[in-house]
């Protein structure tokens, strides 16, 4: 079925906090099904270390205010990880 | 600080240009650069020398998308720069995102402000998460005249390579923190039904249904608009907030500023004697506006524009013992002065001070 605009907005936000993470907050992911879970839980812990940097509710999940940030041009030398 | 703490050796270190981007004069790359070096030079006993030579030690360079260092740009916005900590080879070097749209103005990206953060990392500092540090990870334009580095951003280099030799040390700007008890203002309007309290370069934004409160800077609302703006009122009738510096004043108009602001305050009335306002609020039920300035203050008629008759009275007369008023708006009846970190509520109907608080009691803290 064609995916609904929802989804594919949706889609659409988990790339993007993906992205963001795996570039400023060292992100790893594997995208094997039998991982899933614990990449699941990877990217929240991920998204709950990114909401602490910024000052913002640390709640796990991709809200207004983080897609916010997220979006905001910045330099490209991650948060948090050695730059080499 | 970056993991492992690496940092030059020496002090005295090189720097090549290796190309120029299209989007500004070549004259203007140069100086960006150059103003940007001397934000860091002027704080540690570094000195940066340019050369053509190929082993420079920060190399600089605008580059495309994948440019060979495992790390591509992403077109335009988004990562607009990267650099790398000191080292050999690579280390050092700053990118530059081509695809960005660089200026040495308010347009765009200014480049003075990207180049002197990039080169923080190649002088050895991470991202701060002090939002009014330069080392912070998002972009945020500062007019470069005006520029100062952050206090924040003089302590992280000073601790890799120790102050400069000069008896007086330099210092920065401290990001405001909306529960410091020690914080004052420099001044406060309401807006829209909000609360803008201006301090330094920074805005702090409180929206009476909102729990926390919103920090800015000033540049991100308004980019043509000074740091340290000394006084502020709206009129809410025509939707306008009026912003005074020195002997200047500005208009607003949501996010716009109209054209021919900044103007003299004279053309409102005030005589030449006068060189700055203290403080101002307005009172939209009467359109009368109050100007404080040092002990005495004016009032201004909004609907005949002018200054009224027998003007400037003592302050202490009509407002009691509030001493010089720092800021001051008008809420829900009351007027609120402010004075260092202490705050009076007055009642313009019985003409009395009706109560005393701290400066920072709007903020929930």
């Amino acid at each position: 079925f064609p995916v609904g605009p929802e989804a594919e907005d949706e889609g659409q936000t988990l790339n993007l906090v993906e992205t963001y993470l795996q570039n400023f907050y060292n992100l790893q992911i594997d995208h094997h099904p039998h991982v899933r879970q614990r990449s699941k839980n990877h990217l929240v812990e991920k998204l709950k270390e990114m909401q602490e940097f910024f000052g913002l509710q640390v709640t796990g999940k991709p809200d207004l205010e983080t897609l916010e940030m997220m979006n905001k041009p910045r330099c490209g030398v991650p948060d948090v990880q050695q730059y080499m | 600080f970056t993991p492992g703490n690496p940092k030059w050796k020496r002090n005295n270190l090189t720097y090549r240009i290796v190309n120029y981007t299209r989007k500004m004069r070549q004259t203007d790359v140069d100086e960006a650069i150059e103003k940007a070096l001397n934000v860091w030079s002027s704080v540690t006993p570094l000195t940066f020398q340019k050369t053509e030579d190929k082993d420079a030690d920060i190399v600089i360079s605008f580059a495309y998308r994948d440019h060979q260092d495992n790390s591509p740009f992403d077109g335009p916005n988004g990562q607009l720069a990267h650099a790398f900590q000191p080292g050999e080879g690579i280390g050092g070097d700053v990118h530059l995102d081509e695809e960005e749209a660089w200026s040495k103005d308010a347009r765009g990206y200014n480049l003075f402000i990207v180049v002197a953060h990039e080169l923080g990392h190649s002088l050895g500092l991470s991202h701060s998460n002090d939002p009014g540090a330069l080392m912070y990870p998002t972009y945020a334009y500062t007019d470069p005249n005006e520029f100062i580095l952050p206090q924040d951003d003089i302590d992280g280099i000073q601790a890799i390579y120790g102050q400069i030799n000069a008896a007086v040390q330099p210092t920065g700007p401290k990001t405001p923190q909306a529960c410091d008890p020690n914080l004052t203002f420099d001044a406060i309007t309401t807006l829209r039904g909000e609360l803008m309290f201006f301090k330094g370069r920074y805005m702090l934004r409180k929206h009476p249904e909102r729990a926390e409160t919103e920090l800015n800077f000033i540049s991100l609302f308004w980019p043509k608009l000074p740091s340290g703006i000394q006084a502020a009122y709206e009129n809410v009738e025509k939707d306008e907030v009026l912003l005074f510096k020195e002997d200047k004043y500005w208009v607003i108009r949501g996010y716009d500023i109209p054209h021919g602001y900044p103007k003299p305050i004279y053309r409102l009335g005030f005589p030449k004697t006068v060189k700055r306002v203290n403080a101002a609020y307005s009172d939209e039920t009467t359109g009368k506006t109050y100007f404080f300035v040092a002990d005495r203050y004016w009032r201004y008629d909004e609907n005949k524009k002018s200054m009224d008759q027998g003007y400037p009275r003592k302050i202490v007369h009509d407002f009691g013992k509030i001493g010089r008023v720092d800021a001051a708006f008008q809420t829900d009846g009351y007027v609120y002065f402010f004075h260092g970190t202490t705050q009076f509520q007055f009642d313009p109907r019985s003409k009395r001070i009706v109560s005393q608080r701290k400066s920072i009691s709007w903020f929930n803290c």
